[in-house]
């Protein structure tokens, strides 16, 4: 489902370059819960935000359902954004002027649903992340693992067919960690293809595997 | 050296009120390395707030020092957070059209540094949280545990005998969280007193002692 080869990202500030990712490999499969790990600035971010269709790479083929990703027309490569990919950032990106329901309901709009069901699936899936009784709330009135969990639930609430989440239980503490977790697997168990950064062991073990990326490469074997 | 009262803390909302703290005491000792743990949104940031001076109490006192917070002046308060309080916020809060060199400098300046020794400090700091090659980036050209080290390295650049820091490991690896935590502990060691939250139970088994707090209460034995 999602193949990349020799993927490179270079990033250029003025005369100096970081080469984030180095010609990096790997293929996961439909259905598969991958969990990538690696120290901090080793390029975990950069390659999830290249197969979120998110960023371009320098170099290197993507190939996302057997299509190549950067042949791809901007409409097409919106329409998978919006459709086929939740993506949990790192740093959450809720939009601060809306509170966390409307926040939330934005896939649904890109998806033409109507307003009263949008607001029923919002509901919904902010009840599932424990954040009912906020509904109400802007993002700068919570908490930060509360913020966390509003971009947990956009990035799920359209049924995404993969679901490529950023760190998602940074923020939260163990039980609120696990609670996310048993969401993830149980979305994983109805057939969605997890990829998932994880600095924590625990939650690494609930993937089916685990990928190592060390200094933009991928590396074999536990690091860290 | 930090002694609270029945603080307490309300959020106002238009109608609705959300009490963040609903009467919390304690005191913490100089020199002792506390560790603060809850689940997400029990109150530990707004606690940190109110002791880092950055926001203030609805009820209660708030003794630093032996005085009262509460009766000072605003510029006594601005004295005391520049000089004697090093605040890691949980969303880092650096100034995005700085580069990290800059961000760092920031609170030698309120003291009054003169420019070629404030760059010095700043490039020793840097390169003591592992981002020495990583100077004249801007925050937004970083990783999420990248930002983090930064905003550590400013929260421990003036030296100051208090060090409040809100979940710091929070975006790093095991290997860079230990890096940190052994900062902290070598800052502790030469009587430099912290408070820090983490989620992470072996974060805080680094510290002196763990505060629960619950539901905007402090709870006895371990929760979670
Ligand atoms: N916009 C940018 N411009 C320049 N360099 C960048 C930019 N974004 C990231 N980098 C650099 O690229 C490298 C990889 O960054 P990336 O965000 O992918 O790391 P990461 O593995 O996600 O780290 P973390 O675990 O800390 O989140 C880092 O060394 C970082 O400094
Ligand atoms: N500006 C605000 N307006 C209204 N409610 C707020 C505001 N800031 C925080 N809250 C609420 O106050 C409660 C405590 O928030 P706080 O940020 O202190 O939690 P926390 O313990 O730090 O959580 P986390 O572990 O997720 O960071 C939360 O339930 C949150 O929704
Ligand atoms: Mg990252
Ligand atoms: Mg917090």
């Amino acid at each position: 489902i999602i193949e990349v080869n020799n993927l490179e990202k270079e990033y250029k500030l003025g005369k100096v370059s970081v080469p984030a990712l180095k010609g990096v490999n790997t293929k996961i499969y439909s259905g598969e819960f991958v969990a990538i790990m690696g120290p901090s600035g080793s390029g975990k971010s950069t390659l999830m935000h290249i197969l979120g269709c998110l960023d371009t790479a320098t170099a290197g083929d993507y190939f996302l359902n057997g299509e190549e990703v950067s042949k791809m027309k901007k409409n097409q490569l919106a329409a998978i954004r919006n459709k086929e990919i939740g993506f949990v950032f790192q740093t959450f990106n809720l939009l601060p002027h809306l509170n966390i329901s409307k926040n939330v309901e934005l896939p649904l709009m890109y998806a033409g649903m109507h307003k009263s069901e949008r607001k029923k699936q919002a509901v919904k899936v902010l009840q599932e992340v424990g954040l009912g009784n906020r509904l109400q709330h802007k993002p700068n009135e919570l908490s930060g693992g509360q913020r966390q969990r509003v971009a947990i639930a956009r990035a799920i609430i359209n049924n995404p067919s993969i679901i490529l989440a950023d760190e998602p239980t940074g923020n939260l503490d163990t039980t609120s960690g696990n609670d996310i977790l048993s969401i993830f697997t149980e979305l994983n168990k109805l057939g969605h293809t997890i990829v998932m950064v994880t600095h924590d062991p625990v939650v690494a073990k609930k993937a089916s595997r685990v990928v190592y990326i060390v200094d933009g490469l991928i590396k074999d074997g536990a690091v860290d």
